[in-house]
């Protein structure tokens, strides 16, 4: 889950546009007092911190400058060039040691898939239109500078405590050019991606109105979700449905922003607790006047490691590689962002990163669970798969072949033994055949990644 | 995986060759057997 990357705080003071010259020049811990962790995502953490100059709060992501920062220089020159209340914020960035500081919008209430989590309940449909509202302008915003966000899901929408959504998460984006009018590149969230994004026919802009609408599905906002993109409504068209005009204002998700954040803290707060008694009972035998150190250090810090480790929670065992996740059964239960890029993408893409081949899931972005919508599905295929199963025959995918199933063995005593002879003359070249279809198959899959990494490779090299 | 799905193959392959080399000899005896 991406954590709140970015989050803005009470807006009370001026809202700062960027950072002063003045502090650009300055070492960033000169800047800002870094006061506690929110967040950890696959390029670094995210600290919450103060800006010395105004007093106000702002989120800054350390990004190690040995991992991939071309992603990362996108995701900044995206934000930089944008100016809207409904896109995340960029301020400046630092080079610290071997880590990026980049310092951003920063967002109280977090995303709200976070919120939904930390409170564990739904939306009403009156919080989601004004929420879908606010990601509707966003992306009007965006769209109308040409660019596509390719990532729109609760994770990547943060609010602020005021209730405004902001879009978040540009490290997938694009930018569609004059020359280049549709991307082909596979980006994006599986059960968030556009079909025409899927099958590689090249997309534009209303990609990211289908992703909207996977969001909404559960409300029937369906207009979101027209196969065809030539008659897919854009974000401007949708601003003015029913269901988004009648939006409320921000201010009723207030309510719903306090119930997280308090739920929040309490949690917080008992788990140091838990921390302080367990650290009470590991000191048991120490003097007293150790005993007090070792306590109010222990606690100090682990608070801040506590926060980000619940915030990062539900994110999931350790991610494998793509070829894990080729597996379908792993894929549906890891919801990371995925970066496919064709090898054919031959739209004239300028962008080093879509053209180097990278093939990516991205930890913190992973969802706990699927969408309720793909369990019906699965549903619904499991029966019409035990439908034409009829005769099942007691095999499993990898033995789907020409040879009889464990429990048929006894067809063959009802061979001739000259059947007998025959089958076990052709059986050496079948299993030959068999073996070079498999290698065939995992060939095909292993070379988008083999070219992936060589593209990566290159890259570094150049970089 | 495909390492896996090898083994399964051969094993799978392996199986079926010794059910059918035992159902030949069966037959053999069997026929040894009328005569």
């Amino acid at each position: 889950v991406k954590t709140a990357e970015t989050h803005r705080g009470p807006s009370q003071g001026p809202h700062l546009k960027k950072l002063s010259e003045d502090s650009l020049t300055k070492q960033p811990e000169e800047v800002f007092d870094v006061l506690e962790k929110l967040g950890e995502g696959s390029y670094g953490c995210v600290f919450k911190a103060n800006y010395k100059e105004t007093g106000e709060i702002v989120a800054i992501k350390q990004v190690p400058v040995e991992s991939d920062l071309q992603e990362i220089i996108k995701e900044i020159a995206i934000m930089q060039q944008c100016n809207s209340p409904h896109v995340v914020r960029y301020y400046g960035s630092y080079f610290k040691n071997t880590d990026l500081w980049i310092v951003m919008e920063y967002c109280g209430a977090g995303s709200v898939s976070d919120i939904i989590r930390i409170r564990n309940k739904t939306l009403t449909e009156d919080e989601i239109a004004t929420i879908v509202q606010s990601t509707l302008k966003g992306l009007e915003y965006l769209h109308f500078m040409r660019k596509i966000h390719r990532d729109i899901k609760a994770g990547n929408i943060l609010l602020n405590t005021e209730g405004q959504a902001k879009l978040a998460d540009f490290g997938v984006a694009g930018q569609l050019t004059d020359t280049m009018a549709k991307r082909n590149t596979v980006i994006g969230t599986p059960f968030w991606m556009a079909p025409e994004v899927i099958q590689e026919i090249g997309y534009n802009c209303v990609a990211d109105i289908w992703t909207v609408g996977v969001c909404a599905v559960s409300l029937g906002f369906l207009q979101c979700l027209v196969k065809n993109p030539e008659t897919r409504a854009t974000a401007t068209q949708l601003l003015q449905h029913k269901f988004i005009k009648s939006a409320k204002p921000n201010s009723i998700l207030r309510a719903l922003i306090a119930d997280a954040m308090e739920i929040k803290l309490k949690r917080q707060e008992e788990a140091e607790q838990r921390e302080q008694d367990a650290d009470d009972d590991d000191n048991s035998d120490e003097d007293e006047v150790d005993q007090g150190t070792m306590v109010r250090a222990g606690t100090g810090d682990s608070g801040t490691i506590r926060a980000a480790g619940s915030l990062t929670g539900s994110l999931g065992s350790t991610a494998g590689t793509m070829i894990e996740h080729e597996d379908t059964g792993t894929l549906q239960s890891q919801l990371g962002t995925m970066v496919i890029n064709s090898k054919d993408d031959d739209d004239g893409d300028d962008d080093d990163e879509e053209n180097a081949g990278t093939m990516k899931r991205r930890d913190e972005t992973i969802q706990p669970a699927k969408p309720s919508f793909l369990e019906y599905f699965e549903q619904k295929e499991k029966e019409a798969n035990s439908h034409n199963d009829g005769g099942g025959r007691g095999q499993n995918n990898a033995d789907n072949r020409k040879l009889p199933g464990e429990g048929d063995l006894e067809v063959i005593s009802t061979w001739s033994v000259e059947e007998l002879r025959g089958k076990l003359a052709s059986l050496d070249p079948q299993m030959e055949q068999e073996i070079e279809e498999i290698r065939q198959r995992y060939q095909a899959k292993r070379q988008p990644i083999l070219d992936a990494i060589e593209a990566k490779k290159r890259r570094q090299q150049n970089f | 995986l495909f390492m896996k799905e090898l083994e399964h193959i051969v094993k799978s392959y392996e199986a079926y060759r010794q059910a059918l080399l035992s159902e030949v000899e069966a037959r053999k005896h069997r026929q040894q057997w009328y005569a």
